[in-house]
Parts: C-alpha cells; structure tokens; sequence
C-alpha cells in the first residue's frame, strides 16, 4: 500500500 | 488552500459577529455547531503530537475554541439561548454521527485510534451542515448573516478542490483518496444552497429556500 499522505491540511 | 483556509475563518467570524452583534442565534443549528466541534476535537487530537507549522497549530486552536465558544453562546448566554430555535433544529445527528464512525472503521489507512478518529472527522465533516440546512429550509426570511455563513462554509471545502487538483498535479506521490471523496460530497450538498444564495443576491432580495 502507498504511505500516507502527511496530514499537512486544515 | 489559502483562500480555503481564509473563508473558513471568516465563516466563523460571521457567525459570531451575527450573534455577538444581534444578540440572537435564531437560523443557527446547535446540531451543526456541535458536529463541528467534534469533527475538529477528533481532527486535531495530534495537536500537541505532531507539528507542522503555526500556522496550522493556530488554524487548529482557533478552530477547536471558536467552535466551543458559539456552542456556548447558543447553551448558556442568557439573552442569545433565549433565542435558538430549538423545536426547528430536530435533525437526527445520531444518522450521521454513527454511519460515518462505522465507515470510518472499515475504510481507513491505518488500524489505529488517531487515525480512525481523524477518518470518522473527515467524513462526519462531509454531511455536518445538513441539521443548518434542514433548519434554512424551515426558516423563512433567512437573515443575510447566517446564509452569508453557510455561504462561506461551503466555499471552503469547494476551494480546497482547487488546492488537491493543483497538489495532485504538482507533488509527487500526492493522493488522498478519502478526503477527496469526502470533500467532493461535502461541495455537492451546497450545490442547492449556492444556487438559490446566488439567485437571491442577483435579484438584492433575501435569500428563503423552497420548502
């Protein structure tokens, strides 16, 4: 699976 | 995402000046109020966890006690309580509160508490402004504040449809598949709302949702 998207938004 | 960002501020900034102001919270759903502070208190739990910048610590804070502070203005001000219209505000929030924790408890990216808790926020987001809309619809002659309000609510999540198609175009690797889906959803349930807003500020009339 694709490492997560770092939670950088609102 | 900046002007996202900003007319999720002035959102809320509306919303307290309408009631600070006007002293009366009437067209405002506490349900929605009260979805949206746990959808930020279950987004924000890494506050003090994990930094990323001030910016977005401050977004976060302001978010989180801006949100508390409406919520107390509507439960415990003598004067604006007094105002809420409680026998219009009957949405069912249960409906959205659990469907979106169970779903988040199956479609998730990782088994673990923070990020079944920041999923659960990212899709009860999505459907937290259903109770205001329900309660616009019921209410007739909506003040310009409160659809100036959800006007700016829905703004928000449609401009950060423009940040992700830029991010996705520009970053590498960038893909978020169930905050995409979920802001998708979020924009098209303004769609109504934004027609008839629009159509009533051409015409300089007030806006009042067909029943």
């Amino acid at each position: 699976t694709a490492p997560a998207t770092p939670k950088d938004e609102l | 995402r900046e002007a996202g960002d900003m007319t999720h501020l002035f959102s809320i900034i509306v919303l307290l000046l309408k009631i600070n102001a006007t002293k009366s919270c009437s067209g405002v759903s506490l349900k929605t109020q009260e979805l949206y502070l746990l959808v930020f208190v279950t987004r924000y739990l890494d506050l003090f966890q994990s930094y990323i910048s001030l910016y977005n610590s401050c977004m976060k804070f302001i978010f989180i006690v801006s949100s508390g502070c409406i919520i107390g203005y509507m439960r415990k001000h003598k004067v604006v309580s007094q105002t809420y219209d409680a026998e219009q505000d009957t949405f069912r929030v249960a409906f959205l509160v659990w469907p979106s924790f169970l779903l988040a408890a199956v479609i998730n990216q990782k088994l673990s508490v923070m990020e079944i808790l920041w999923t659960f926020s990212i899709y009860l987001e999505s459907v937290a402004i259903l109770p205001q809309l329900v309660l616009l619809q019921r209410t007739k002659n909506v003040d310009n504040l409160t659809s100036n309000y959800v006007f700016l609510l829905g703004s928000y999540r449609g401009l950060y449809l423009l940040n992700w198609i830029y991010r996705c175009l520009t970053e590498e690797g960038y893909r978020q598949w169930i905050v995409w889906i979920s802001g998708l959803l979020q924009t098209a349930i303004y769609c109504d709302f934004f027609y008839y807003y629009l159509k009533s500020w051409r015409k300089n009339e007030r806006l009042s949702l067909p029943s």
